[in-house]
């Protein structure tokens, strides 16, 4: 079990100690508003009352003690940037901080974030990606040039065989799981007896080119 | 090329519309704030300054034409509930709305919203999942109890080749990619001649339980 400490209790802060408590972690949540401390009393361990960006109240709240603080202040910019600087002489071992823009993320690993998190940016690359390629309904990047996409079999595929596709030697993908939707089934690591149908939903991973020429068939 | 309409240019709005213009489609920004206009001129089409929450307005800007329209109005809740409900009325043939909570979320979906978005909760459960698992430096839901994760190699890895672990017969847990740090590349497929190194990533798909058996080794 790690104790954490979520300072800023937006959406993203309030969901983070939702989350890290139903794991069974310790949680000190910070804010200066009473209403969002009152909204997660029940769900921490400990709640408090404060501004962040004072450095003196910030001291005796034992944030060199903490696994990881993450610091999710919102829209004031410089709020996050003097937390994250007074964290750091107070010696928390790690920082992670939630960033509105990519210039503000580059000004947090400057000053001494770990890890800077940008939850608007990246769900909006996965919902350009998925809404600029039909049948795409999900797109994953994993690693420089490969994903994993969730894709409406193109027509090219509907009712043949994974086995006759033969798709990781002839395309260079592989299908992970294949989502049913009539009745609801996952099958996982499917076998090449599978034959595809319309309302299937594909999870497949491979090279985004191979995943691109896939699409066309 | 598809015409979007992103309504509400917080951090995840004035992404979409850089995200969407970029992979070069027609992006009509609706903002009130004159300067998150200023700020998106360059990027999309066409931005107009004008309340979303008046239906006049609205019905101006031809959102029947949308092949989707996005609403991200922020922490106004009831903001995006009567823009949602507005643009229903108006002949929008797909709205997805940016919600805050899931009880937000519950009424976008009643009032018309095709899909409904949570980026900030969704980034609270993946660094949840990170975080409660040492090693485990990515975690990303495929389907029920089947994820994909990027892990540091346990002990009992290291220095092992792939063909000797036989990680999918033994496991049941299929190595997608390994990204190495030194010198940096990353190997898609790897084949059973690979050997683990210690500053690997392994990105590694299978059933959740599986997972967690791999990293205990
Ligand atoms: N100096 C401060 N000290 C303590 N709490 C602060 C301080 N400044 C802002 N906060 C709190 O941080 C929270 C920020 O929430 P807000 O919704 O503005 O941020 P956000 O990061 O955009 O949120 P979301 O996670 O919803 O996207 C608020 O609860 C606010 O009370
Ligand atoms: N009625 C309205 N009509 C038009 N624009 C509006 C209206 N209400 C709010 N907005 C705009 O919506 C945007 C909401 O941004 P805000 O950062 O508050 O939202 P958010 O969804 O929390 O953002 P983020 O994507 O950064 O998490 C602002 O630019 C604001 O000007």
């Amino acid at each position: 079990m790690k104790q954490f400490a979520v300072i800023g209790l937006g959406s993203f802060g309030y969901y983070l100690c939702k989350q890290l408590s139903e794991r069974g972690h310790q949680v000190m949540a910070v804010d200066r508003s009473p209403a969002k401390i009152e909204s997660v009393q029940h769900l921490v361990e400990k709640a408090v009352l404060a501004d962040a960006v004072d450095k003196e109240t910030l001291s005796k709240l034992g944030m060199a003690d903490m696994d990881l603080v993450i610091v999710c202040l919102g829209d004031e910019i410089d709020s996050s940037i003097l937390t994250t600087l007074y964290l750091k002489e107070l010696g928390a071992k790690e920082i992670w901080v939630k960033a509105m823009t990519e210039d503000h993320g580059k000004v947090l690993h400057l000053i001494g974030a770990s890890n800077v998190i940008f939850p608007e940016r990246d769900m909006a690359e996965r919902v350009a990606y998925t809404v600029s390629h039909s049948n795409v309904l999900e797109h994953i990047p994993l690693a420089a040039g490969h994903s994993i996409i969730e894709l409406a079999p193109p027509s090219g595929l509907i009712g043949r065989t994974l086995g006759e596709l033969d798709l990781p030697r002839r395309y260079g993908v592989m299908v992970l799981v294949i989502k049913e939707l009539v009745p609801e089934n996952v099958v996982t690591m499917p076998s090449g007896s599978y034959r595809i149908k319309d309302s299937d939903v594909l999870v497949i991973t491979g090279r985004d080119r191979d995943l691109k020429r896939l699409q066309a068939l």
